[in-house]
Parts: structure tokens; sequence; C-alpha cells
């Protein structure tokens, strides 16, 4: 799982038996009482300036606690706390890994020429299941979980981390994946990464590029139900301008495949406009474009303020 | 394309839960995405309060997060943005 903070948005990504949408009423009690910012709307719920929330249907959804069994749950939950929302089932109702989607209108009266900066945002996100087994097994570590209880003199919360294991491995993880080379760089790109390798198995990183864009990855790889997600903010043509590198997310999605080569896999991508190049360019995608894969289904929503692509693919 | 120093720069990195953390119940992989702008960007917050999301401590986030079941592994900061990687 990750969570992301900027100082005018989090993002926050988080699987197993999470419990996401708990963390609402504290969330919002701290941005009133510490930050002070007043977010309420006449009807006394709140109204920042836009809200998703979204998932993948789940795997085992009774094993989910409390709201989240259910995705209706979910949505009237989020109702109680914002307005203007809405819910989309994205994919097809008869299909077990259907999409759901919940989005806020924008808050237009905060939009400003001044602060239009926001006009380039755009997501990806690319979810797999059914990885190749070959490719699921450099995921999987067996390291030794050690029954340790930290003294305060073992400086438990400190800088020094080299002899951190599952940090290690996680590392170790990325180079021999090449997950570190998703998005083709320079030494002008300013690149951070955090990664953890699980145990027994599975792997979470975090990678920061010109330290205001990031990518992640989550790969749970259990035979049976593996799984691997990508997300990424990550505005691939401008990094192709300033990197001089030509690449877009065709090339990024070839890579991710290339990478767990997944049976089945749905791919979103969010932007502010069609117009959009990425977007132009992930709509277009031709027969060709993903060799070994046979697309299912491809949907174009028109949403308040933005503008959502999805696809679905199948291994051939 | 990450190197070896990528281990030695955290902000915050928790050693104990590092070590002990044991991942076999984790069964479900599909993800809850929860994305809040609550501004359109920095500039947009209003001026006198200038605090921001990023003032918040990290002990207040290490709480809020114990709301979701999820434990704070380390974190990355930039001049821009934080980033958490946690348990689950």
């Amino acid at each position: 799982s990750s969570l992301f903070v900027y100082d005018h948005k989090i993002t926050l990504k988080t699987c197993g038996t999470t419990t996401t949408l708990f963390c609402l009423e504290e969330l919002f009690n701290v941005i009133e009482h510490e930050l002070d910012w007043d977010l309420k709307h006449e009807d006394k719920k709140y109204f920042p300036y836009k809200v998703f929330y979204s998932r993948r249907c789940f795997m085992f959804p009774l094993k989910q606690r409390s709201i989240h069994k259910n995705w209706n749950d979910e949505v009237d939950y989020l109702n109680k706390f914002f307005c203007y929302g809405k819910s989309y089932m994205v994919g097809r109702n008869n299909q077990d890994d259907h999409w759901n989607l919940y989005v806020s209108d924008t808050r237009k009266d905060m939009q400003s020429e001044e602060n239009a900066e926001n006009e380039n945002d755009e997501t990806l996100e690319i979810l797999m299941t059914g990885l190749d087994p070959a490719c699921a097994d450099k995921f999987v570590c067996n390291r030794e979980v050690k029954d340790v209880v930290f003294s305060e003199n073992n400086d438990n919360k400190s800088n020094d981390d080299a002899d951190d294991e599952g940090h290690l491995l996680g590392y170790n993880m990325t180079k021999k994946t090449r997950l570190d080379k998703v998005y083709e760089t320079d030494s002008n790109v300013s690149f951070h990464h955090d990664a953890f390798a699980f145990s027994p198995c599975g792997y979470s990183s975090n990678i920061i590029l010109q330290n205001e864009y990031y990518y992640t990855l989550h790969v749970t790889p259990e035979k049976g139900w593996s799984y691997a997600s990508f997300e990424s903010n990550v505005p691939v043509s401008l990094l192709a301008q300033q990197t001089g590198k030509e690449q877009d997310n065709i090339d990024v999605f070839g890579r991710v495949l290339d990478v767990f080569k997944p049976k089945d896999l749905c791919l979103t991508f969010f932007a502010k406009s069609m117009s959009n190049p990425s977007f132009q360019k992930l709509m277009k995608m031709s027969k060709n474009s993903i060799p070994h894969y046979k697309k299912m289904d491809r949907i174009i929503y028109d949403l308040d303020d933005y503008q959502l692509l999805y696809y679905k693919f199948q291994r051939e | 394309t990450v190197t070896i120093k990528e281990l030695t720069n955290h902000s915050y990195i928790d050693h104990e839960l590092s070590a002990t953390l044991d991942s076999t119940e984790a069964f479900e992989g599909p993800e809850k995405l929860l994305e809040i702008w609550f501004y359109p960007n920095k500039t947009a917050i209003p001026v006198p309060k200038a605090k921001t999301l990023r003032s918040i401590a990290v002990e207040k986030w290490v709480h809020i997060l114990k709301l979701v079941k999820c434990d704070v592994l380390s974190i990355k900061s930039t001049d821009t943005m934080d980033a958490f990687l946690l348990s689950e």
C-alpha cells in the first residue's frame, strides 16, 4: 500500500483487507483543526476540489471488512461525507473483473487562471491478474520474519536503514525486474526509489521522478490469485520532451506487461481533456500495438471535468 | 535508474515493523484507491492559512493510517511531495 501527500492533495492506495474510507472522519478533523481549512458546504458535507475513489472488484469480497464488502455500502459512506458524488461501474457487468468508480463534481469556484497548472493532470493505471508463474516467482523472497522487539536504544526509527532486509530485497527486486526502467530517463531527471519485499512474498514500491511525479507498483504473486498493479501520474509526453527520448504510454504499457505477462488486465487512463496527447495515442491503440494480447473492450467515459479511457485485454 | 544510495536516504523508516511484518494473510490483491484534491493546487490554498497537508506531522499520519489498518514502513520526501510505503 502507498500514500502520496502533496500540499493540496493526497492519494491513498491500499490492498488486502484495509479499511481505506475509515480514515475520512479523522482526516477531515485534522484538516479543519490543524490546517484551519474550511471545506464545508451548506449541507454540512465536505466539498473539496475533487474526490476520486475506485477499485477493481475484489477476488474475495466477503473477506473484506465492514462497508468494503459491498460497493453500494462504500458509496453510501462516501455520500455521507461529500457533496455531488456519482458512482459508475466500468466494464462489463457480467464479468467478475469490472471496475467501480466514485467521483465528485469539480468545485469550479476554486479554479482560476493563476492556478490552472493542474490542466495536464493524468493518471495511468494497469491492473493485472493471472501473472506468468516465472514472472510472479521474482516477487517471492521467503526471508525470515524476525520475532524481535526493538528497544529505544535500538533507534527503531533512525535514518540508518542500510541493513534493513525488507528494503534491501525490495531494491534487488526492482533492479532484477527492471521496474526502475519503465520510463526512459537521463541523468537530468531526478529519481527516488523506495521498495519493500514482503515475507513470504509480495512487493510494493514507490518511485518519484522529477521530485513531483510518482509511479507505484504492488504485487501479490500467490498462485491462484496472483495480481499486480501499476499506477502513474508521470506525464510521459513532458518527460519525452525533457529528455529527448521518444516514448509514450504505449511503450510504458509494453514494459510493464513484459515484467508480469498477465493473463488478463485492464487499463484506465484519466486526463482532463481528450486532446491530451497521451489520451489520443492510447485511444488509437491498434491491434498490433500490444503483441500477444487481444483487446476485449474499449470504453470512453465523459465525466465531469475528466475523460476516462478503459481497456480490457486478454493474453492470446 | 535506481542506485544503492536509495537505501540510505529515507526521511523515515520503521525497522521493527520491517523486520517483523508477515504478509501471509494478505490474500487480496485489488486495491482501493482514494484521491482527494482539497484544492486544485498549492497556489489555490488560502494565503493567510499557509499550512498545507505537508504540515501535518508524521505521527498524525501514522494515527490516521492506523484507522485504515496500515502501518508506515518508510517515507521518501522531496521538495514537492512525501511518498509513504505502507504495510499490507
